[in-house]
């Protein structure tokens, strides 16, 4: 499965 | 980035900068709740597991490493600094919080984006964040009258994440894959906790007189 997109957010 | 998220960032920092002010200044942590320091302290640990695997943004990392470094001296502080240690409200602040933090890394398991360590501790430090505060709000209503700082300390605290609920619905609308289900839902959560907070922090404000907390 694709990797989850990095978190952007704090 | 948008204006919600970088309001909703300014608030959470204003808001530890608060509280540093707070015991620097005071020398004295009463009315502030060590189990909800040591539970953000957990959350920014297990949420910025990434710091150095994924690199964002020279903000996102500083940003990270100001919440990291602020909640851990935080805690250090109250439980160590020879001074502001005296001024615990260790009787008052008595909330079984390994009850929120299992019941959060259970949930963690079983509800996540993708299973995996970074994936899994990420949810945990959201579900976490969202009950964080308990401790707090109830040594608030022990503790009777809260003084100015420690209000506007958790004023900013809750604002920052109602700021967040913004940018998720900005996201939502100008992002076509945007989802992030885990982050709204315990936001919406982490929010409606401050509502009787806010609800008597407005009527202080309003009757300019001191912030009460029904017991």
């Amino acid at each position: 499965s694709p990797a989850t997109e990095p978190k952007d957010e704090l | 980035m948008n204006i919600f998220r970088l309001a909703g960032d300014m608030t959470h920092l204003i808001s530890v900068l608060v509280l540093l002010l707070k015991i620097y200044a005071t020398k004295s942590c009463s009315g502030i709740s060590l189990k909800t320091q040591e539970l953000y302290a957990m959350v920014f640990l297990a949420r910025y597991l990434d710091l150095f695997s994924d690199f964002i943004s020279l903000y996102n990392t500083v940003m990270k490493l100001v919440f990291i470094g602020s909640s851990l001296a935080i805690v250090w502080c109250m439980r160590y600094h020879r001074v502001v240690r005296r001024s615990y409200d260790r009787e008052l602040d008595t909330f079984r919080y390994w009850i929120l933090v299992g019941a959060c890394f259970t949930l963690a398991l079983v509800l996540h984006e993708k299973f995996s360590f970074q994936e899994v501790f990420w949810a945990f430090s959201i579900y976490l964040e969202a009950v964080a505060i308990l401790p707090q709000l109830v040594l608030l209503q022990r503790s009777g009258n809260v003084d100015n700082l420690t209000g506007q300390y958790v004023f900013f605290l809750g604002a920052y994440r109602a700021f967040y609920i913004l940018n998720w619905i900005y996201r939502y609308l100008t992002e076509p894959r945007f989802t992030r289900w885990i982050s709204c839902v315990s936001g919406l959560v982490q929010t409606a906790l401050y509502a009787d907070f806010f609800y008597y922090y407005f009527i202080s404000w309003k009757n300019n007189a001191k912030l009460q907390l029904p017991a």
